[in-house]
């Protein structure tokens, strides 16, 4: 049987503003125990992504205070997501050829979802 | 056909003092384009782990200082790790059940490899 994004993903809605303090934002992503956040720029469409990576690389590294960035300050700009039609085998080459860990879905531009690569991993699990 | 960790690691030797600096090593893990640095006591026996995860919470979002830190302040004590001799099957769980995406590989007390998340899932598109 195929499986699609959507039966593999962790329904997930949530977004961020670009203009949202950096580490008001890495609060947020403490308190909801994921390593990654989806912003979005003043009309609600999808504009970047940031994840620990971009706080060790652009804030850590370079002795920046979290406190004075905005999020457009060290995101990646433009996300790499898929439809929830797309197939799981699709999402994993995705994952795989970027060296990305989280795959945001979205259905009509709106963001639904997220599969991360423990999802993938649960999949295989299941195949062993 | 069984693969075993040894097949599937990357080899990794570098190991990194618990009194290091926090700030060092995180442009150690830039440099090295690596998210984690595996740490050693005086006596050169494995104790501890530190990624990027670490960085965001215990550095970031409580507005520390990585320069004013040492490794041992930021790190995971006690390292989940595998043999070389470990079926993959079981590192994969390993990784599933913790949570974590980085499992060192260690012969006699030494490390010799690390596997990634994206190891598995490379495997695992060889078998899509
Ligand atoms: C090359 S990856 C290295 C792996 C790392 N674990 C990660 O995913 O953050 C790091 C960079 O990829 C970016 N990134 C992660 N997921 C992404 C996605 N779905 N679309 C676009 N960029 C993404 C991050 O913002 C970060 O700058
Ligand atoms: C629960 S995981 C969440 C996933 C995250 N991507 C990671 O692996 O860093 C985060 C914590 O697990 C720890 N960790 C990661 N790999 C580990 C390993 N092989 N052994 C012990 N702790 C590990 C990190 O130091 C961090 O504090």
């Amino acid at each position: 049987m195929v499986l699609y994004a959507r039966d593999v993903m962790k329904a997930y809605t949530r977004t961020f503003s670009e203009k949202m303090n950096a580490l008001e934002a890495a609060k947020v992503m403490m308190s909801d125990g994921v390593g990654f956040l989806i912003i979005v720029d003043g009309s609600g469409k999808p504009s970047g992504i940031v994840t620990e990576w971009d706080y060790l690389h652009k804030v850590v590294a370079e002795q920046r205070e979290a406190s004075s960035l905005k999020l457009s300050d060290i995101m990646t700009a433009g996300v790499i997501g898929v439809e929830g039609k797309t197939p799981t085998d699709q999402v994993t080459e995705i994952m795989f050829k970027h060296s990305i860990r989280r795959v945001p879905v979205f259905e009509q531009g709106k963001l639904v979802g997220v599969i991360t690569s423990r999802d993938i991993i649960r999949i295989f699990r299941e195949y062993m």
